[in-house]
């Protein structure tokens, strides 16, 4: 499975359309603090099924999307899609390639897509169930869980052994 | 599934051990079960100690050293079993410069079987990655994203991307 | 007593105000007492928005906005009864090379009240020393100390040190 | 008041007696990951009659004296004296120069000195009463601080009205 396209909008400080496109091996990101580097990792994230605003750095969902600067009012709605590659059959599903995506309106409204037939967002978890995508625990490392993946806590232990066995 | 258990506990171990040694050039690891009778809910203790140094346990460890074993940690449970791509959001902020080499390497390692996005301010990871992206907010308070591709043979210019170092 | 305290607090919100803008070129700040009738148990809630940006609340900033606001918080305090030294342990780690600049500024304009001591891994905050100790490990696990002192038009030799940056 | 040297010998990873002399301004310390610089850091907080073992990284307050390595055998001792200038008459005493020591023996025996007269802890925690030296609010920053400076618990609130007012 790889990543291959990731299209932004409305979603945080990407307040126009943004498109990335991901080759193999390593991708950075680099730019001054505050710049939009941490909420491209907030966008995956958030299209592969994230609820909990915390984990979004937000007090609530709603605040995802776009509330403005000193040059632009907010926007209504949030969108991130997200297109891999099932290169491996990783993904038990028929396409070659896979686009989900996720819409979230001021209204509180959500949308989900997989490859433009609307579903629902357990439809997108259960996707990505077995890949360790889905996942926060591996698959995604910031600076500051060090404590935690150190400490003796049960979070340890759940993310040693849920995750791999 | 007991036995399941046990033996990815003891692949982890081996892993965790092998991929310290990598970054420390020696030492001694180890993870314990609180519980061995009851490992699916025993909390799991990481000793490790660097080479050379006898620390009682690993709050002693220094801040570089930490996010390393922790580092050392997450990557053992990984190749156990990697997820197709993984986020690494300023990892190496602690690091000095050595040991953000040792850690470019590990991560250039696992390229073969899985994507990598690095969050990064230094400029050894940046050297690293294959393709590089640039966050600027030339508006203020919108994101916008430069493509910088570093493929063989170019060097991006990094200039306007403020980068730390 | 109260009227003192509340005087002290308007001075810390100047304080804080004015540090902010100069790490930040402008922007909004506030430190709002949750119980302004019981003002020496309640909690304070603190409110920073960088130049341009509309932030719902400090937890959406990113890693260095909220190192920045962090050190021109407790600066805001210090400037009102400056203790006679301070030691800042790797606090510029978050930072991009143009705030670590501007930190380094910060600290250098409070010399003529405190000493202070840097533990970094950055050259700009090197720079910014008068005097600058190495610390190495040439026995394995065994402290010890270089002098290498920095006055004036002296430059000192740093590669031994292995610096980050 | 001005610090004016350290001497730290038996102390974590000092085995062997170092001194360090500061100057007015800015001192930084620098050097690879583990080596000892925060530990330094420690030794301040330790000298200036710190009682929480946690705050120094250990499990016990034995654990500051140092404990081997490869080639060293644990040695029975820490010790750590720190010599200040008071040139503004900060501290109510009657010496322009004043040293205060403070060693640990394994079997837990603690002694404590001011220019060489043996006295208590309290002595010591007394004489740096008012001058924000003795407490960690703000004269000892760190980069793992930032989430609680930032938060809305009373920790802050303590921190900004005790020390201050
Ligand atoms: N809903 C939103 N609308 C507009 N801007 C937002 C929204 N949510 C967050 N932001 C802005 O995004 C910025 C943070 O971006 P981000 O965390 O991606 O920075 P970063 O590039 O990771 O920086 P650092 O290097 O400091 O970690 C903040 O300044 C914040 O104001
Ligand atoms: N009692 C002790 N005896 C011997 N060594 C010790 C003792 N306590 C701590 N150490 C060692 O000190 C080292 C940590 O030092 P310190 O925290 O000062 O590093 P640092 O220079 O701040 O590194 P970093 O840049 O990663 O923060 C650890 O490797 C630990 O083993
Ligand atoms: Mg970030
Ligand atoms: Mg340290």
């Amino acid at each position: 499975l790889q990543l291959k396209r990731l299209e932004i909008q409305g979603f945080k400080s990407f307040a126009d359309k943004t498109v990335l496109e991901f080759g193999p091996g390593i991708t950075a990101i680099v730019g001054p603090n505050g710049c939009g580097k941490t909420n491209i990792l907030d966008s995956i994230r958030w299209v592969l099924g994230e609820q909990s605003s915390k984990l979004l750095r937000c007090d609530r969902m709603e605040n995802v999307i776009f509330n403005g600067s000193e040059n632009r009012k907010a926007v209504g709605m949030a969108s991130v899609s997200m297109t891999l590659v099932n290169n491996r059959g990783t993904l038990p599903v028929e396409y070659d390639e896979i686009t989900i995506k996720r819409e979230l309106f001021r209204s509180g409204e959500s949308n989900y897509y997989i490859n433009k037939t609307a579903c629902r967002l357990k439809d997108i978890t259960d996707l990505f169930m077995d890949t360790g995508l889905g996942s926060h625990v591996y698959s995604i490392i910031e600076q500051s869980q060090v404590d935690l993946i150190l400490s003796n806590k049960p979070a340890l232990r759940r993310m040693l052994f849920e995750e791999a066995a | 599934s007991e036995s399941r258990f046990r033996e990815t506990f003891k692949t982890i171990q081996d892993n965790f051990a092998h991929l310290f040694t990598r970054f420390f050039g020696g030492g001694q690891t180890a993870l314990v079960l609180s519980d061995p009778n009851k490992p699916l809910e025993s909390g799991i203790e990481i000793i490790a100690q660097p080479r050379g140094k006898r620390p009682q346990s690993i709050t002693q460890l220094s801040g570089g050293e930490r996010a390393l074993t922790a580092i050392a940690l997450v990557f053992a449970i990984f190749m156990v079993k990697p997820s197709p791509f993984c986020i690494l959001d300023e990892v190496d902020a602690p690091l000095d410069e050595n040991n953000v080499l040792r850690y470019a390497e590990l991560i250039r390692d696992f390229t073969h079987r899985s994507q990598f996005l690095t969050i990064t301010h230094s400029k050894r990871t940046m050297e690293a990655a294959q393709t590089l992206y640039g966050v600027t907010m030339e508006e203020v308070g919108v994101s916008k994203i430069i493509s910088m591709r570093l493929q063989e043979e170019e060097q991006p210019t990094l200039d306007l991307l403020e980068v730390s170092s």
